[in-house]
């Protein structure tokens, strides 16, 4: 039975200490289906936390990971995790596509991807992107930890700038937090599915950012990521254009989709999560709720795709 | 704590490449301070800048010089920042 206490409110945005409590609750409530895991550390060294869902724990099972709040400023993307990791566990059960999901599968959810990040937009500055990593010689801080995964590194549609909002960063997963995910996801080797939640524009992209050149599985992705924005228009009818990073929107070289997939995660997908009106990044609390309900119903025609296509 | 009071958000409508181009003037322009919310892509999509209030002015005649069509997204942006704030701290509460 679902814990009456909880009084988390999904339909609000959160401080990290909240998301951690509320992970944390959620672990507690449903311990033979989640728990809290500490993958790693952050650079002013805030840990690092996801939530795995399993039903076989103790068995490296194939894996989906569900990755929010790389970029600090779009709070709509760590909102809408920790809504979806209450979904999970208040579906589990009762919704049979998400029950079969699990019953073959484990998901990963990390909700803050740039805790340092996100805790400076809530106390200095609103808009912070990158991390706070410290650039010797340079005044300007931090890194963007979606240009800094070891794929076509440094390549076009990213800045040797420390200052550029795009600084790629010294080398390859020179942001701890970046080095956090690629250590935990190359241990376990067995994931399957991979898919970074951000703001906003409403498109859903699949590999490559870093090159025009088309991804052997393009068109199944295609396939998928078109089936997927259907379903989440189904919901309140936001409308989602579909297609490879480097055409639909920019190039941009280091990014974790792209690393994901050459690393061998084939399903890997990146969500512009929804500013429909003309907030941008400020996306107003009372858009959370109808925004992560959405986005669930395209996250679970991914997974359901992923479920029924092992390899 | 960083304050953007009169700060606004311009959605400007590229439609082609040449309006891209002639954009990437004030992309490249440092000393405007602009933080691009959406950057200039060569799919004339829209393009989300913030402008500080102290360039308010040279960014209009910017935009008017180069027959560039924009809309004010964002009136003042502190104002959208102190209505956030307000509810996280009564959510919190």
């Amino acid at each position: 039975q679902e814990r009456s206490s909880n009084n988390f409110n999904y339909g609000a945005y959160h401080s990290l200490e909240a998301i951690y409590r509320e992970m944390d609750s959620i672990a507690r409530d449903f311990p033979a289906l989640v728990s809290r895991v500490k993958i790693g550390h952050s650079f002013e060294n805030r840990p690092m936390y996801v939530l795995k869902f399993s039903t076989a724990e103790g068995r490296r099972r194939p894996a989906i990971w569900l990755n929010a709040g790389i970029h600090s400023r779009e709070w709509i993307s760590q909102a809408t995790a920790i809504w979806t990791a209450r979904k999970i566990v208040s579906d589990y059960g009762k919704d049979p596509a998400l029950t079969s999901i699990l019953e073959k599968m484990d998901i990963f959810l990390l909700p803050v991807a740039n805790p340092d990040g996100y805790v400076y937009t809530q106390t200095q500055n609103r808009l912070w992107r990158k991390t706070r990593s410290l650039n010797p010689g340079s005044a300007c801080v931090g890194a963007d930890p979606n240009r800094n995964w070891n794929a076509s590194f440094a390549g076009e549609g990213a800045s040797d700038n420390p200052c550029s909002e795009i600084y790629h960063g010294p080398h390859a997963n020179s942001e701890v937090e970046v080095k956090s995910v690629v250590d935990f996801i190359q241990g376990h080797r067995n994931f399957k599915c991979f898919i970074d939640l951000h703001s906003y524009s409403q498109l859903l992209m699949y590999p490559y950012g870093y090159t025009i050149k088309k991804a052997p599985d393009a068109d199944e992705l295609d396939e998928v990521a078109r089936r997927a924005a259907k379903a989440l228009a189904s919901l309140s009818g936001t409308t989602y254009q579909v297609g490879p990073t480097c055409t639909t929107v920019y190039p941009a070289s280091g990014s974790s989709v792209d690393w994901a997939y050459d690393n061998g995660i084939k399903y890997a997908f990146t969500f512009e999560l929804r500013d429909t009106g003309h907030y941008g990044f400020l996306l107003p609390a009372n858009q959370i709720i109808p925004t992560a309900e959405e986005t669930w119903l395209g996250l679970k025609t991914i997974m359901e795709h992923v479920r029924d296509n092992l390899y | 704590r960083e304050k953007f009071f009169g700060d606004q958000v311009f959605r400007i409508n590229v439609r082609n490449g040449d309006e891209s181009s002639k954009l990437s003037q004030l992309v490249n322009s440092d000393n405007l301070k602009l933080n691009f919310w959406k950057s200039p892509s060569t799919f004339s999509r829209p393009v989300d800048v913030l402008v500080p209030s102290v360039s308010l002015q040279s960014v209009r005649s910017f935009l008017k010089s180069q027959g560039l069509e924009y809309s004010v997204t964002i009136e003042d942006l502190q104002a959208l920042l102190d209505n956030e704030d307000e509810e996280m701290q009564h959510n919190e509460g």
